[in-house]
């Protein structure tokens, strides 16, 4: 199964 | 003062029928070199960033940078009253409380203005890295399109994989299984109609159709998009906007649990 991720995960707050 | 004059104000208007499903509200923010948006949807499964550089206008001013905080469902009433054909201009004072859009007629006979109360939108900008992708493939944005309708029907996940024989998109779901294979045009009258991939190293990844569907609403910006793939990180799919910008979507991926 797979879950859907976030994009913060991958980019971070400036 | 700010003003930007676009006499192709149809591009405004497909650039908000790309960006107002995925987007409730979002920040433009206003500079010497241009307009940008950044936001990411509700969910914060995907980000939209819109570039569109002050070149590109017809005229263009911006004396202090600003930030207008639009309700994007606020604007696309305003931009229905907006024709195809017509002339749009956004003008906004220094630290501005409202935006005001003029339309003119082609022939300079009518003139319409709208003005928006502008919000406070407290928006985290994120750092996007400078990336290598492991694939890049442009191909018809229309096919695309057609891509993510129909293989949506089946599943709520779609599969892109890339390798050098081609791009393969699938599906899975209750009713059965569906997938779409593009191979790489050898050769083509248009450059807009072949599907090209540059790729490193193959590459598989798994992203919501919702997503991918609202990308598509891009399409008339663009007979051209490109999907940028690199193994467990974000898909970029941009529309190039003439010469003036792109509007670059950001999904991140579905990962094993």
């Amino acid at each position: 199964l797979r879950k859907q991720a976030s994009i913060t995960c991958f980019f971070r707050k400036k | 003062m700010f003003e930007a004059r676009l006499v192709q104000g149809a591009l405004l208007k497909k650039i908000l029928e790309a960006i107002k499903d995925l987007l409730t509200e979002a920040s433009w923010d206003c500079a010497q070199g241009g307009i940008q948006l950044q936001a990411m949807d509700n969910s914060h499964v995907s980000l939209v960033s819109l570039t569109l550089r002050s070149d590109g206008f017809d005229k263009y001013r911006c004396d202090r940078n600003l930030t207008m905080g639009m309700n994007l469902a606020s604007m696309t009433k305003i931009m229905k009253c907006c024709g195809n054909d017509e002339i749009i201009t956004m003008k906004a004072q220094d630290e501005p409380d409202t935006v005001t859009f003029m339309f003119e007629s082609k022939n300079g006979d009518k003139i319409s203005e709208y003005e928006m109360k502008l919000m406070n939108l407290d928006q985290d900008h994120l750092g996007i890295p400078e990336t290598d992708y492991a694939c890049v493939i442009k191909m018809p944005s229309g096919e695309f399109a057609r891509i993510c309708r129909d293989l949506s029907q089946f599943g709520e996940s779609m599969v892109i994989a890339c390798s050098k024989n081609g791009i393969k998109f699938s599906t899975s779901g209750d009713i059965g299984t569906g997938n779409v294979k593009l191979a790489q045009t050898s050769s083509v009258d248009k450059e807009e109609e072949a599907v090209i991939i540059e790729m490193q190293e193959p590459v598989t990844l798994t992203f919501a159709c919702k997503y991918l569907n609202n990308f598509a609403k891009a399409t008339p910006l663009s007979p051209v998009v490109s999907l940028s793939l690199s193994p467990d990180v974000p898909l970029v799919v941009e529309y190039k906007i003439e010469d003036i910008g792109y509007v670059r979507y950001y999904l991140a991926p579905k990962i094993e649990d």
